[in-house]
């Protein structure tokens, strides 16, 4: 489904270079679900930014379904990304003076599905536990209500492929085990996942662990059966 | 040196209200080391707001060194939030199109302290690990690295209360436990400090724990000697 190979990302800061990514190379099977951990700065949102369509890397390539998505116009990325990609992005990302369930509404108006579009974003908020916020907007939600209005709005067009970079990072040790359940029922739905958490206890309900380390992936192993 | 009775928090929101702090009562000393855990949504955020003076509350009294803030006009209290608390906000609010080091300068253009002022801010981004992103600007930075500059910027004027809403959320262990040997040198210099945080390991670093639970305090008991 997913294949990198030598990718690099570098960052011309006038007198010297970021090295954000230098030589990643990896596959994913569709259906897989998988975490991605390493320190902070060692390149993980770079490389799932890259993978949702929305970066492209310095050197190297990226293959989805067999097609060299590096040869894309900006256009047809978008489309990619707008079809099969969610994305919880680091920092949530919501629009600013728009209600939770507007904000998970916005993929079904680029990639319509069928049935009623506020009907889907409605259980999609109930699914993150957030059914009695439907209408406050961003600025009027707690920390972890817009982390969880992110997810919501990463899994409510059904993607093919999940990216979410620290979705638990605000979240409560009860809350974040009901979005790990949730995620479970995705991939169990044949969604592929891939998570980047710096907790272990959350990378371990994931079946294969990718580890970064300044730009390089320094280990690459499946998790004990569980 | 901090004294809340009473304090009530309440949203209107048209048909309904959101009762985000249902009289919450507590004292701390000067010098005194708290974690703040909770559900989230149970107000942990709201209450370090009206602590740290940027938020008032609906009922109750909110006294500062014995002074009820409560009745301080906005000018003034922004003049004691600037001159003697520090606040790690929980989605970091960096200004968008600055550099780190013009950041964490930013509150000492507000309240001067001794000494250079891009010295002073180098230092700080220094104890945070963040010495050689001083030029970067804040969307040129990591999730964990945005974290830390928030974290450099709340230090950097040596504020007497230290307000810190889950400054570890977005970084992996090796970088958290270094903010926490920090957060305890800040401690150990006469520095008040409270932290949010849903991670146990990180509220196991304080002296005390209070627990939010639907906006009233549960628990509030002192960390067994360590
Ligand atoms: N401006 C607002 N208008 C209406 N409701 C609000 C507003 N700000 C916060 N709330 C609500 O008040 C409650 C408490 O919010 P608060 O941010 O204090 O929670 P929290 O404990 O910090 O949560 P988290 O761990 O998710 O950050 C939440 O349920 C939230 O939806
Ligand atoms: N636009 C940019 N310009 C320059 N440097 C950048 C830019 N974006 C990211 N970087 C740098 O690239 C490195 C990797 O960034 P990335 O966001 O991928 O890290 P990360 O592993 O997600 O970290 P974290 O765990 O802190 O979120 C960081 O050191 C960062 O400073
Ligand atoms: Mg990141
Ligand atoms: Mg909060």
């Amino acid at each position: 489904l997913i294949e990198l190979r030598d990718v690099t990302k570098t960052y011309e800061m006038g007198k010297h270079e970021v090295h954000a990514l230098r030589g990643v190379s990896f596959s994913i099977e569709q259906g897989d679900y998988l975490a991605v951990m390493g320190p902070s700065g060692s390149g993980k949102s770079t490389v799932m930014n890259i993978m949702g369509c929305l970066d492209r890397p310095s050197e190297g390539t990226y293959l989805l379904d067999g097609q060299d998505v590096t040869k894309l116009s900006d256009v047809e990325l978008a489309r990619i990304r707008n079809q099969r990609v969610g994305f919880v992005f680091q920092t949530f990302n919501l629009l600013p003076r728009t209600t939770a369930q507007e904000n998970v509404e916005l993929p079904l108006v680029y990639s319509p599905r069928p049935g009623n579009r506020r009907e889907r974003a409605r259980k999609a908020l109930v699914a993150v536990g957030l059914g009695d916020r439907l209408t406050h907007k961003s600025n009027e939600l707690s920390g972890g209500e817009q982390q969880r209005v992110a997810i919501a709005r990463a899994i409510v067009n059904e993607p093919s492929i999940i990216l979410a970079d620290e979705p638990t990072g605000n979240l409560d040790s009860k809350a974040g085990i009901e979005i790990m359940k949730l995620f479970q029922r995705l991939n169990d739905s044949g969604i592929t996942l891939l998570v980047v958490t710096h907790e272990q206890f959350i990378a371990n309900h994931s079946r294969r662990i990718i580890r970064l380390y300044d730009g390089k992936i320094v280990e690459d192993f499946r998790v004990a059966d569980r």
